[in-house]
């Protein structure tokens, strides 16, 4: 069928991107999505477990307070609100006892804009 | 598994021309990383 | 080098629920191109990380620092 590889194609895939035991190495899969709150939509296989290569979304968490280069794509407002929050929270990692954001923003709390 | 392999196969593809363009290498596990994201997204 | 629209067409139509569901050429097109998109970003922004760390190879790790952002960006 059209959506599939031709022979040519399935040729070339399979020498120089299928991922084969002689390389040694293991096939990258994306973590799981866990919801505390909703039951979990994925189970995945114990084999599967131990076979994956499990990217990390946190294993450079720490270079994350900063914008990474884009090409035809710009960030978006999501992002650039994630690396702000990051930045937020690399400022307040070194913080002890109180709370700078809280000295900075509880003068302007007004109580009946709560009660 | 033949979807995801077709899949493989573009993302291979394209990184080769992004790799031609840029004069670097992808390791295998790069794009076998990147084909996963793209099928998941 | 490209996304087939026959390929994207079947990858949409692993997620439907009703089987019936027909996605139109155009809506092909554009997904395929989105794809198309998508991968020659993540494909850059990784190599630009290397590239920053003076490597020639593009590794697993560059994709991994740049993927949080991206997957914001998409």
């Amino acid at each position: 069928e059209k959506w599939s590889l031709s022979p040519e194609e399935f040729e070339i895939w399979d020498r120089l991107y299928r991922i084969k035991e002689s390389d040694g190495i293991k096939t990258p899969t994306l973590p799981q999505v866990w919801f505390e709150t909703i039951e979990n939509l994925e189970e995945r296989s114990k084999h599967e477990e131990e076979t994956a290569h499990e990217l990390s979304l946190s294993k450079w968490r720490i270079w994350q307070n900063q914008s990474f280069p884009t090409f035809m794509v710009d960030h978006s407002d999501r992002c650039y609100h994630f690396t702000s929050v990051m930045e937020m929270i690399e400022l307040m990692r070194h913080e002890q006892g109180d709370c700078s954001y809280q000295l900075e923003i509880q003068p302007h709390l007004c109580l009946e804009d709560v009660h | 598994q033949r979807l995801k392999a077709a899949v493989h196969y573009t993302a291979g593809c394209l990184c080769r021309e992004v790799a031609e363009d840029k004069k670097m290498e992808f390791s295998k596990q790069t794009i076998a990383a990147l084909s996963e994201i793209t099928f998941r997204q | 080098a490209g996304f087939r629209k026959e390929t994207v067409d079947r990858l949409l139509r692993l997620y439907f629920r009703d089987r019936r569901t027909r996605v139109n050429g155009d809506a092909q097109a554009l997904m395929a191109e989105m794809l198309n998109v998508f991968v020659r970003e993540a494909a850059a922004r990784a190599a630009r990380q290397a590239q920053a760390e003076d490597l020639e190879q593009v590794d697993i790790e560059h994709l991994e620092k740049v993927l949080p952002q991206l997957l914001l960006d998409f």
